[in-house]
Parts: structure tokens; C-alpha cells; sequence
């Protein structure tokens, strides 16, 4: 439920901040 | 210390030197090789000079060399330290040092800091939060009403913003994680505890011999 998270809990959901994404081949 | 074999000084010729780099950071020198690999294979993917450019940045993260995308930008613009626009090796190992499960709580609440402000002004601003969070929703198609945003925003400031200026700052910011551990969690990629057995593929071309040491 969105409105029960802080901003940052829902912003570190972006793929863009899971850097194990480099790795894929 | 790992010793260095010639052909493999060849292959990083033009680049920092991996025992330099493994004795700087967390990584052990077979690991620093092994992300080499992963650097060149990233480095080449667009325009093979060696360097990693925003296209073959985002290339690597979204399979989709012109997505264009905030946080991408943000993280690119925290790996190029020397402000080149491109990222050389030394500026990879080092930036990815700081996800490594070794690196310090205190590093790792740094570089988020840093990356949550945006305009690099020494705070995290209001109107940063809620542009993220706007890009955030765009990039999973989520829709929110803007009163429900700003709810969120609320809430996130009245836990965060203790002195209540609008911002949060450094100190703020580092009381913050240490109540809400979870945001951390994308400063930490598990597997770079030992790159060389979960990325067998980079080993293969691994020339250094450690010595045990």
C-alpha cells in the first residue's frame, strides 16, 4: 500500500537503482 | 598482492593497475579482473573506447540503450567522479566498491545522500523527493493522486526532517537509515562478495595468479 511507505521505500524500487542490472548479461 | 603477468599488463594497459585498485577497495585482484570483463564488455557495447558513456550506461541497466531515466542519470553522474561524462575503470571499481557487502555503513549512507540530492545542494529537498517520486511512478506506471504524493511526502518529512526546515540533511539523513535499514538495501549487491564464482563468464580470461597471501 504506497501510502503506508516513505518516499524512498517506493523510490529504491526503481530498476534503475539495482545496479545488479549491470550484470546481466 | 597478486602477481601480474605481462599479457595481462597488456590487456589493462591504459588502465589503473588491478593490484592498485584491489589494495584501494574490498575487491580482491581476481575480482578486480573479473570486473574488468564486465567493464569492457560494457565499455564496448556502444562505442568501444575503453569508456563507459550514459548510452552504454543505461544499455547495461535497461537492455535499452535511449531510456532515458533520473535515477540512471543520477548514479552515472555519482560514478563519473572526474566530471568527464564518461566512466573509466578506476571511477567503476572504485563506485562499486561502496555496494560491496564489506563497505562501510558510513560510505553507503553517503553515496545515498548524495544520490537523493539532486541539485548536490547539501540537502535532500522536499521538491527532489517528490520529482523522484513522480519519476519513480512514471518508470512502474503507477498512478497516485497528487494529494496522496503529497500525504506521502508528509509522512516522509515529519519522520525525516527532525528540525522541520523543509530539508534533510546529512545527519538527519544518516539517523534516518539507521531507523529505516530497508533503505539501504540498494547500496548492497550480495553477490560482489566473490564476483569470480558468480560471474564464472569473467573468469575464464583471468590471468592473475593470487598468491596466497
Amino acid at each position: 500500500q504506497p501510502t503506508s511507505m516513505n518516499a524512498f521505500e517506493l523510490i529504491s524500487m526503481s530498476r534503475a537503482l539495482d545496479l545488479g542490472n549491470l550484470f546481466e548479461e | 598482492m597478486g602477481c601480474f603477468h605481462s599479457t595481462a599488463a597488456r590487456e589493462f594497459s591504459g588502465h589503473e593497475n588491478p593490484v592498485k585498485l584491489a589494495s584501494e577497495t574490498a575487491f580482491s585482484v581476481s575480482e578486480v579482473e573479473a570486473l574488468f570483463e564486465l567493464f569492457k564488455r560494457i565499455s564496448s557495447s556502444v562505442v568501444d573506447d575503453g569508456l563507459i558513456n550514459k548510452e552504454e550506461f543505461q544499455l547495461a541497466l535497461f537492455q535499452n540503450r535511449k531510456k532515458e531515466n533520473l535515477f540512471a542519470n543520477r548514479i552515472f553522474d555519482l560514478f563519473d567522479v572526474k566530471r568527464k561524462g564518461v566512466i573509466d575503470f578506476g571511477d567503476f571499481v572504485r563506485s562499486l566498491n561502496v555496494f560491496h557487502p564489506n563497505a562501510s555503513l558510513e560510505d553507503k549512507t553517503d553515496f545515498s545522500f548524495r544520490l537523493y540530492d539532486m541539485d548536490c545542494t547539501g540537502f535532500i529537498e522536499r521538491q527532489e523527493v517528490k520529482q523522484m517520486l513522480i519519476a519513480l511512478l512514471c518508470e512502474s506506471e503507477m498512478k497516485l493522486a497528487d494529494d496522496t504524493i503529497e500525504m506521502i511526502l508528509d509522512q516522509t518529512f515529519n519522520d525525516a526532517d527532525v528540525d522541520r526546515d523543509g530539508k534533510i540533511d546529512k545527519t538527519e539523513w544518516s539517523d534516518f537509515v539507521i531507523k529505516n535499514p530497508s533503505l539501504l538495501k540498494i547500496m548492497t549487491l550480495p553477490y560482489l562478495r566473490d564476483i569470480t564464482t558468480t560471474f564464472p563468464s569473467f573468469v575464464f580470461n583471468s590471468e592473475v595468479d593470487e598468491i596466497a597471501t
